[in-house]
């Protein structure tokens, strides 16, 4: 762990008792390639350094008991401040419905996920709408569908129309039928798919109000400041979700990707079933960034 | 260890930052550039061009050293067994791989042994139909081994000359899919009478350092024959090969460039070490 390996980097200190800027220093070397480790990417552990330095080289630090523990403190302090601290929820529009976009990369976990907050939201009470937008994908539809039927929601489909199109349909079939929540399953594309980029940016268009959620595969490495910082450009981003987290990905991406966008983590997928969805925790992450 | 004399530091520092931000392991990083360090410091190596290239033909030739050619089966069918953790390209993988070979005029035959993800066989279903070649499925829930086992019965009934496996998506840290894995791979074994012809891994190149865990877990499973790493036509460098190479020395064999049926690309060193950095 980041505390053993400290410790073992401020072992020589034990016969003089007092730690300097330079074993401050030399100290968060490891913290440096414990981030790096964990897939946050460079840029963002090169400021993430600087500032828990800024820091850790104050008084207190400097004339403590325990510099590892106090380290590791303040690093994980700052760590769970710029994931956010506390959990944000869906932001519920004023006048229903409320239309959630699912965007990100192929292969993401946004079908699965979009069947996952119907669940969590029905279960708050919400009449949800699924929404089958990926026209690309094969089977997609399908899936959606039987995502569906397991979470006993209703998918909303129509034939050879565009994902703009369908969108655009699917919201006045809410409005119609009282749905008060709209969830978009869109395509996976690559933020540099400036075609692509501009469907999905016509689909958020077409309202007046959406809830953009950008879902991220936990195990994405240095790419993710790429595909955060794009899609957080093209898009008005409201939220991130960080999927597969049941496995042993340290999960630095959401870090990267929350420091580039400066949009809240809302939620993690835990699991392949639909009961697999958890509100985020920005503890729980920073712990498994810091491993 | 840095203060060279004649190597710029930043320079050098520049270049392990490039081979961090594609991917590749920080302590590796740090070992090609020191290597690079020692080496230019002996030939007198100063302009920063050619020190780039210098580690470039470095990580090429760390990626050259295998046979990157799919295996044949000594007799029909030659089988390939498909497996990775979720939705890092496959069931597209498939169907890439699947057309190549029937583009070639052999009987190829797909097998839909993803009996649990929603939609799962209707995917694959899809896509033999767009190749035109074979699909052997069962129900949705059925045992993956089940359909495996039926599937290499029927291909030699019908003399199928390429058989390749659908699995489905699993994390390398779930013990039971892990097992379910084995299972397959070893009904597959016991019915050709040799282990699958390739047991091919696949890797999505935005993945960063847990790649080094699935490749490790994934081989200590079945014996990782190769890997194809697919989305390479994103921004992401797939940097986690060359660490796999240093510590596993599992081959790269096939690329995955896109999402239609001709995105299929044979793994080439050169181009990888090109465009890592
Ligand atoms: N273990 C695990 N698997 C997940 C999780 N979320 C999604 N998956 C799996 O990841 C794979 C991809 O999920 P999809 O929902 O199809 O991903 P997608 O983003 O819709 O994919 P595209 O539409 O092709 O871009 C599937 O096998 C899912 O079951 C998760 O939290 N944990
Ligand atoms: N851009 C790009 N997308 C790809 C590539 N290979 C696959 N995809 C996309 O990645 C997504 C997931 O592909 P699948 O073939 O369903 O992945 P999988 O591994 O079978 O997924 P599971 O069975 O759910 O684990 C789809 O949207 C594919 O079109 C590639 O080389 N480039
Ligand atoms: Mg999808
Ligand atoms: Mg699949």
């Amino acid at each position: 762990s980041l505390t053993d390996k400290l410790q073992k980097a401020f072992r020589h200190l034990s016969s003089r008792g007092k730690i300097g800027p330079k074993d401050v220093r030399d100290g968060l070397k490891e913290v440096r390639l414990a981030l790096l480790e964990a897939d946050v990417s460079y840029q963002v552990v090169k400021d993430f350094i600087r500032e828990v330095q800024d820091e850790a080289l104050g008084e207190k630090v400097l004339s403590g008991l325990n510099p590892t523990q106090q380290i590791v403190g303040i690093v994980h302090r700052k760590l769970v401040h710029l994931l956010g601290d506390a959990a944000v929820p869906i932001k519920l529009a004023a006048k229903p419905p409320t239309i959630i976009i699912m965007a990100g990369l192929q292969g993401s976990g946004k079908t699965t996920t979009a069947g996952k907050l119907a669940r969590y939201l029905t279960r708050q009470g919400h009449r949800v709408l699924l929404v089958a937008a990926d026209v690309y994908r094969p089977a997609a539809i399908e899936q959606l569908r039987q995502v569906g039927a397991q979470v006993e929601v209703e998918v909303f489909t129509v034939p050879d129309q565009s994902p703009v199109e369908i969108a655009r349909a699917s919201v006045k079939h809410a409005q119609a039928k009282g749905y008060d929540v709209v969830i978009i399953d869109t395509a996976g594309r690559l933020q540099i798919d400036q075609q692509m980029m501009q469907e999905v940016q016509e689909i958020e268009r077409s309202f007046d109000h959406t809830e953009t959620l950008l879902v991220i595969d936990a195990m994405t490495g240095q790419d993710a400041v790429n595909v955060a910082e794009e899609f957080g450009r093209k898009l008005k981003l409201d939220g991130l979700i960080l999927t597969k987290l049941d496995g042993d990905a340290r999960g630095g991406a959401a870090l990267s990707a929350r420091a580039v966008t400066g949009v809240p983590i809302k939620f993690m997928g835990v699991g392949e079933k639909l009961d697999g969805l958890e509100v985020f925790h920005p503890d729980r992450l920073a712990q498994r960034i810091l491993g | 260890l840095r203060g060279r004399s004649i190597i710029d530091d930043d320079l050098l520092e520049d270049l392990e930052e490039a081979l961090i931000q594609a991917d590749v392991s920080v302590g590796l990083a740090v070992k090609l550039t020191q290597e690079l360090a020692e080496r230019a410091e002996r030939e007198h190596v100063t302009d920063p061009e050619a020190l780039a290239d210098l580690l470039r033909k470095r990580v090429m030739r760390m990626l050259s050293q295998w046979d990157t050619t799919l295996h044949t089966g000594t007799t029909a069918p030659t089988t390939f067994l498909v497996l990775g953790v979720n939705g890092v390209g496959k069931t597209t993988s498939i169907a890439k791989i699947a057309h190549w070979y029937h583009s070639a005029g052999n009987k190829v035959m797909m097998v839909a042994a993803d009996t649990f993800r929603a939609a799962a066989i209707d995917q694959l279903q899809v896509w033999a139909e767009r190749v035109g070649c074979d699909l052997v499925r069962q129900q949705p829930n059925a045992d993956p081994a089940a359909v495996a086992f039926d599937a290499l019965q029927a291909a030699k009934t019908r003399g199928t000359q390429l058989v390749i496996i659908d699995t489905a998506g699993r994390l390398h840290t779930k013990v039971n899919l892990m097992e379910e894995l084995r299972k397959i791979n070893r009904v597959v074994e016991r019915e050709l009478g040799r282990p699958a012809d390739e047991r091919l891994l696949i890797m999505d190149a935005t993945t960063g350092q847990n790649g080094l865990n699935q490749a490790r877990q994934f081989h200590e499973a079945v014996g990782v024959t190769g890997i194809m790493l697919t989305k390479l036509d994103s921004t992401a460098k797939g940097g986690i090969v060359l660490t796999i190479a240093d510590e596993l020395g599992i081959p790269i064999k096939l690329v995955g460039v896109g999402e239609k049926l001709h995105d299929l690309q044979l793994f080439s060193a050169q181009e990888f070490a090109n465009s890592l950095f």
